[in-house]
């Protein structure tokens, strides 16, 4: 599956 | 982090700063949308739901506080505060906001990264975003002449979506698994409605004349 990105910014 | 990425969310700190500023020192409002600045609050309290359970770093976890904490107390104080609340030009801001959130909030449920409480509310809260600064614009093009620090403020939260494109384009050609379309698109979106004030405003700043937007 796709990877979720992951939310580092604001 | 990059130094695009540390300057939006500097920039975007000022300008929160700025109007805090503005209604602190004049005790007045006007020419702020309540309805943005509700926008806005909606937009921190939904995007940052993450901030008990996903820890990326003290940075962010402090200025996730602060955007929610400042967003909120924007809110009241221009809802509550009794010489703030007499200067709000409410005739003039009338946008329709609720269906921003509707629109915004359906199209989360179709287009998201993953289909979970936390990723559609995250998803919604980039879209909100995106068109936050709406009745803002509209509420300055109703008034037609902006003040000083009105028009810094809108400059400085533009400035802070222009360094976030700036942010992405080095995240891409650095980064090996760069993918974040959802926020991108986005913010090119928001950044685009930037486009006519940041016309009039540097039109100002060039002929050193007060920032006035055509009707």
């Amino acid at each position: 599956g796709r990877v979720v990105t992951e939310h580092d910014e604001l | 982090m990059n130094a695009f990425r540390l300057a939006g969310d500097i920039t975007h700190l000022i300008s929160i700063l700025v109007l805090l500023l503005k209604i602190y020192a004049t005790k007045s409002c006007s020419g702020i949308s309540l309805k943005t600045q509700e926008l806005y609050a909606v937009v921190f309290l939904a995007r940052y739901l993450d901030l008990f359970t996903d820890f990326i770093s003290v940075y962010n976890s402090v200025m996730k506080v602060v955007f929610i904490l400042s967003s909120v107390a924007i809110v009241w104080c221009m809802r509550r505060h009794r010489a703030v609340k007499r200067s709000y030009d409410k005739e003039l801001d009338t946008f329709r906001h609720y269906y921003l959130v509707g629109a915004c909030f359906v199209f989360a449920l179709l287009v998201h990264e993953k289909f979970t409480f936390q990723e559609v509310f995250w998803a919604f809260s980039i879209y909100l975003e995106a068109v936050a600064i709406i009745p803002q614009l509209v509420l300055l093009q109703r008034s037609g002449n902006v003040d000083n620090l009105t028009g810094q403020y809108v400059f400085f939260l533009g400035a802070y979506r222009a360094l976030y494109i700036l942010n992405w384009i080095y995240r891409y050609f650095t980064e090996a698994k760069f993918s974040r379309w959802i926020a991108c698109i986005s913010g090119l979106v928001q950044t685009a409605l930037y486009a006519d004030f940041f016309y009039y405003y540097f039109l100002s700043w060039k002929n050193n004349a007060k920032l006035n937007l055509p009707a």
